[in-house]
Order: C-alpha cells, then structure tokens, then sequence
C-alpha cells in the first residue's frame, strides 16, 4: 500500500508542475508534512505564479487557489484515465486569462477523451468544437446544439 | 466509451416529454442563463451511471423522487387563481403556462460509443437506462434488456465508466478541493490511488 | 426581543421581495418555520424567477440560490444602514442578464451610500462611476485609476 | 462617512513602500487578474476597522504577522541561485525583481469624509490608522493622536462604522449565504438586528 501511495503520488507531482506549467507558466510541486510516514501527514499544494514566489495554497488569492486545485484535478485524472469527463462551471472565478488558456488546455486534451464542460464565459465557449445553449421555458428546459465554425474569433 | 446521446424524459426541469441530447467525441461546451438546467444535463448522466446519492443529484426534498419532474401545479393552481381575480389578461398568460401533470417516473437513457469494444459488449453501442418510479422503485436496463442495480454497477467498473476517479467534477467542486486541508487532500489522492 | 425580532423580520422581509423583484422581476419571500416560536425554527428563502414556478434554495440552481442570496442580505443591509459598503465578487456565479441588473442597482443604490466593488465581469466595471485597476509586478500590487466615460458602452 | 482614502504601508502584496488609494463617494469598481491584490484591499480596511481574525484577514500562517509583506526572500534566494547557475541571463532577470527586506510592520490609515460631522468629530476628515509591528504589537491613532484598541472601537460603534450588520460582503461569502441551513438564515437576521 505505501509503495503504490508513494508510486502514485510520484505521478500525480509530476503530472501537477506539467498542467500548472501549461496553464500558466509557473510553477507547482505538492509537498508531504511527513515525509517517512506519508500516511499520517498532510498534503501541501504550493505553487509561484509566473513573476511571483511560491506560496501555499492557503496564502493564495481566490482565483489563483482554483487555478492550482484545477491543475491537481486535472493531474490526478491522468493517473485514472477515463473516456470522458465532465466539468461544471470550473472557471467560475477565472480571469481572462487563466480561463483562456484552460479552455485551450481541454481543446487540447479532448483529442484523447471527449470532454462535456459547463460555462458562462465566452472564452471557453469560442475554443469549444459544438456548444449546446440551455435555456428554460415556464420552467421546463429546452436545447439548441450549434457547431462552432473554426474561424470563430472571440470577441 | 464516449457518450454519443443522452435521452431524459420526466427527470428535473426537461419536463414531461422526451428530450434528446447528441454529444460529439471532442470537446462540448455546455451554456446558457441561470437556472436554465446545465447542472441538470450532468445529473441525468451521473443518474443513469447509477448515482444514488440525493444530495449529490442535488434532488428535490433531499428524496430521489424529487427528480421527477415536478410542474409545482399547486402552486401555479393558486397564482392562476389570483391572476383570474385581476381580470382575463391573467387567464391569457397562465394558458400559456399551462404545465403538464406531474409524470410518475423519470427515465435517462446514456448511449455509449463502443466501436473499440473496450466495454466487454458486442455492438458498437452500449445503451445503459435507468427509470424510477415516484413508489421509489428504480429499473435498469443494458441495451433493452431488464438488468440489476448491481450487475450495472460491476459492468461500469468492468468498462472503465464507473465516475470514480475524479471524471466527473460538479458545480462548486473546485472551489472546494481548493479549501480543503492538508489532511483531506492526502485523503483525496489515496481514495484515487 | 420577540416583537423586535418580528418586526425587522417583517421589514427584511418586504425589502427582499422588492430587491428581488428589481433585480430579477420576479416574487421572492421568506417563510418562517414555526410563525408561533421565531426563535424555534428556522427560515427558508422562497423565489420564484420569472416565468417559473417558485422552489425554495435548496432546489434552486447555483446561480439562482446566489442571485436570491444577494437579494437577501442587500435587504438586510437596508435594517442596518452604513455610509460605506464593500462587495467582493458577488457577482462570480452570475450570468449576463443576472450581472447587468446587479450592475444597474448599484448604480443606483450608490446614490444613498458609498458602493466598492469588486469584479471581473465587465458588465460591472462599465458600469461603474470609478474603476480601479490592479496589477501585480513582481510579487508587489500596483493600482491605476481611471474615470468611467458616460458614453462608455460596454463591448 | 464615506472612505476618501486608504494608505497602506507594508501590509500583504502592497509591498514595503506607501501606496494610496482615492476612492470616489458613488460606486467605485475594482478590477484586476487573479492574484492582483483586490481582495488585500478589503482586508486593508478591515485592518483599519478593527478586525482582529487572521481568518477574517486571510494573514499567511494563520497569525497576525503574516499580514506584513512577506517577498519570500529565502525562496527568491533559492531560486536566484539556481538561475544563476544557469548563466548570466538568469542575473539579469532576478535583478529586476530584487524584492526589499521585510518590514517590521504594516500600517493601513483609512481617511473618512465626514463633512456630514455624523462622526462625532469637529473636522471633515477622520484618519483612523493601525499599525501592527512583527512582535505582535499593535499601535491605533485616531486624527494622528495615540489611542487604544478599545477607544477605537467604541468610536466606531459611536458612528456606526464598526463592520456589523453585513456592510462587507468578503469573497465567496454570498455562495455561502446561499447554503445556510434554515436555521443559520434566523440566526443570521437576529445577528443584525
Ligand atoms: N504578507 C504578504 N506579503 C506578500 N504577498 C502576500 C501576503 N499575503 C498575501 N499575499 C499575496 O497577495 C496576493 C493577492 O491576493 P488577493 O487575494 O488580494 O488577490 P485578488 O486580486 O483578490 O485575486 P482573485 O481574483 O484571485 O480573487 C496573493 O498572490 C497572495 O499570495
Ligand atoms: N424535479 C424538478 N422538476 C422541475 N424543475 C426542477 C426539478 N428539480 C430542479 N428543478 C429546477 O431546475 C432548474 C435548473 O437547474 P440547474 O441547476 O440545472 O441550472 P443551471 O443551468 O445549472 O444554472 P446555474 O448557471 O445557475 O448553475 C432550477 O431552476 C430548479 O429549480
Ligand atoms: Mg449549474
Ligand atoms: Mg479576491
């Protein structure tokens, strides 16, 4: 059990600096409170946004907190690989550009698993391959699919 | 195993009629106003992949049967009523509005692409259906045929499509993975492990 | 205390339904557990959106639980009034629609009161009297202020 | 009473040197990436208020003292010695970024318009300033005179500035509003009344 926890969490560090390198171009590693005995200590998120030092998660902002969550998700998906995923509204409190370069992140990635991905930000709905608009008549849920053309610019 | 359609009838706010949703393999962004049933879409598809918790479908009254459509006829039944009083422009309106009864059951169907028979079926569709009644009772179905809440549950492990893993991440969830202590996040990688 | 209590209950309660219908042009309420003993129960927040039959919070989207959360302590606030208030991203899970009337009420609303808000959508700094813009270099936070045009329309 | 201005000295991402901010009497927008510093600025005026929590304020390692600019020298030293092993492009680029020493404390002043004279001071401005040194110690000024801790927060009550009854809405807080039980939503309206 140690030696598949101390294998995987080896992965899943690395698989964390990839995603969080490619989604903003810093830098991410997860640190153990304890390193001998793994199973009774914590796990620390620490990362340092391009320009910045590193800071735990705790000490980070709102957005920059998701972002560094968003890449551990994303990093241990890979560990468990499945034929699709869903995401509700994960750039909620995204800005411009970190929500830019996830959407191009899951361009990228769902040429090898299909993703379903639920936003508000037109960002993620430009870089999308078919967008489905929800909209809701006297309380009863109705769904139009529009492929989006490749040379859509996002406004 | 991508899904290639999800068909709902009666489940949430997609009403009583039959409601069909086509997915593409690539990437599918889901959008629109608030409270229009996005969240919902994710729902029906944890529903037919055999989620029972109410709280995580987000289920009405913390019961599954608060997943049936519910058109809340009394309480439209008791504005209708206050709207006549104020004249026939109330009638107009509430016509329009005119909700259906409240279906008995829901029902999700999930179609699965299966042309690299990675799920152990023979047919480049894997069709899984759940429906549950409003007595609680819930049936399940594999390509058409009757089948068991347990024998669906060793398929989907079976076929990779069990959401475990972290596959699916719900409204909010990232917000919350982020707030969460040392401690639950070791918790996190070892559930996954 | 109890005819206290009943009486702001009653004025929050009235100033609900009307920032509700303002920002939303729809009916929202609260309901008391137990009318007879306040303090025994607890109370539920009732809505009904436009067009759409009423459901309480707890079966309302994210969006629409946020939207009649806001309506709620922006009544709240109207019992205990202050010279200044402060709004940190309210408006995250909102859509444009839901944005845009927020928007309009502050404008409003900081006609009485000082009004600091802080946003990414654009919806709110367009519509804003002064917008600050904050920046980090370095690890160090900068803020540059500009005037918001009359004429500005946001993009 | 409105905030005219705020200066915060060595306080969180403000860095070591004064900064000020003039904030206007209608509605005032603050907007910026993700990690800026917009949230520091609410939790600047809180400091000025009173606010006490390292919670509340959000100060790194859960202690007061962590409100005070932190550059992260060790680390901007590990890494510098690192790029500089690198080659002389690295020394350039970490010159640039050559963060100040740690302050021995963080000073917010908070300027109040109060040509209203509803604050029951004979001036049009009210600065409040708190300055809270690395040893834990804090020093409270009302108008540039020495005060204390529980002078200052009688006066506030007094003009009906103290931050009570939800005049500071902090990050996420209205999604947690949103899930209060039925219980947590009385006991948040007998709070304020
Ligand atoms: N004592 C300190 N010294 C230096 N920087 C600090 C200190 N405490 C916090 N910070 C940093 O301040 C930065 C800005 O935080 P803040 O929460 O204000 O961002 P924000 O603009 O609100 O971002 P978001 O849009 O993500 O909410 C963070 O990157 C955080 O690491
Ligand atoms: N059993 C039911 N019958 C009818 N409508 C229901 C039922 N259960 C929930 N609803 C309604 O479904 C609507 C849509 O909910 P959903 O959470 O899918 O919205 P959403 O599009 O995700 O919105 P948001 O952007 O705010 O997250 C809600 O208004 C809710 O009241
Ligand atoms: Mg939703
Ligand atoms: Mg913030």
């Amino acid at each position: 059990k140690r030696k598949v926890f101390g294998a995987a969490f080896a992965t899943i560090n690395n698989e964390f600096a990839g995603t969080f390198k490619t989604l903003t171009d810093g830098q991410a590693w997860l640190e153990l409170e304890n390193k001998e005995e793994m199973f009774t200590g914590g796990i620390y998120m620490m990362a340092s946004f391009r320009g910045k030092p590193a800071w735990e998660s705790s000490s980070m902002s709102g957005g920059e907190k998701s972002v560094t969550a968003v890449a551990l998700i994303l990093a241990i998906q890979k560990v468990n690989p499945h034929p699709f995923y869903l995401f509700d509204e994960i750039d909620q409190n995204l800005d411009q550009a970190n929500s830019q370069s996830l959407a191009s992140f899951f361009k990228e990635r769902s040429s090898q698993a299909q993703i379903i991905v639920v936003s508000l930000k037109d960002t993620m709905v430009a870089g999308s391959g078919v967008a489905y608009g929800v909209y809701n008549v006297a309380g009863i849920s109705r769904i139009v699919r529009a492929k989006m053309e490749v040379q859509v610019k996002s406004g | 195993g991508y899904i290639r359609r999800l068909e709902v009838k009666g489940f949430k706010s997609f009403g009583p009629r039959a409601l069909t949703i086509t997915f593409e393999q690539g990437l599918n962004v889901v959008t629109g106003p608030n409270g229009s049933g996005k969240s919902n879409i994710a729902d029906a598809i944890l529903f037919a992949l055999g989620e029972n918790s109410p709280r995580v479908l987000r289920a009405a009254q913390g019961r599954l049967t608060g997943l049936i459509y519910d058109p809340k006829r009394e309480a439209v039944e008791a504005r209708r009523a206050a709207e006549g009083a104020e004249g026939e422009a109330g009638e107009g309106a509430a016509r329009s509005f005119s909700p259906e009864d409240r279906p008995t059951s829901c029902k999700v169907s999930l179609q699965i692409d299966n042309a690299d028979r990675k799920i152990p079926v023979d047919s480049d569709l894997v069709t899984l259906t759940r429906e549950l009644k409003n007595n609680g009772e819930n049936s399940y179905y594999l390509n058409g045929k009757k089948s068991t809440k347990s024998m669906i549950a060793d398929f989907l492990e079976v076929s990779g499509l069990s959401p475990s893993g972290l596959n699916v991440i719900p409204q909010g969830a990232a917000t919350r993975v982020a707030d969460l202590t040392p401690d639950e996040k070791r918790k996190m990688i070892e559930d996954v492990v």
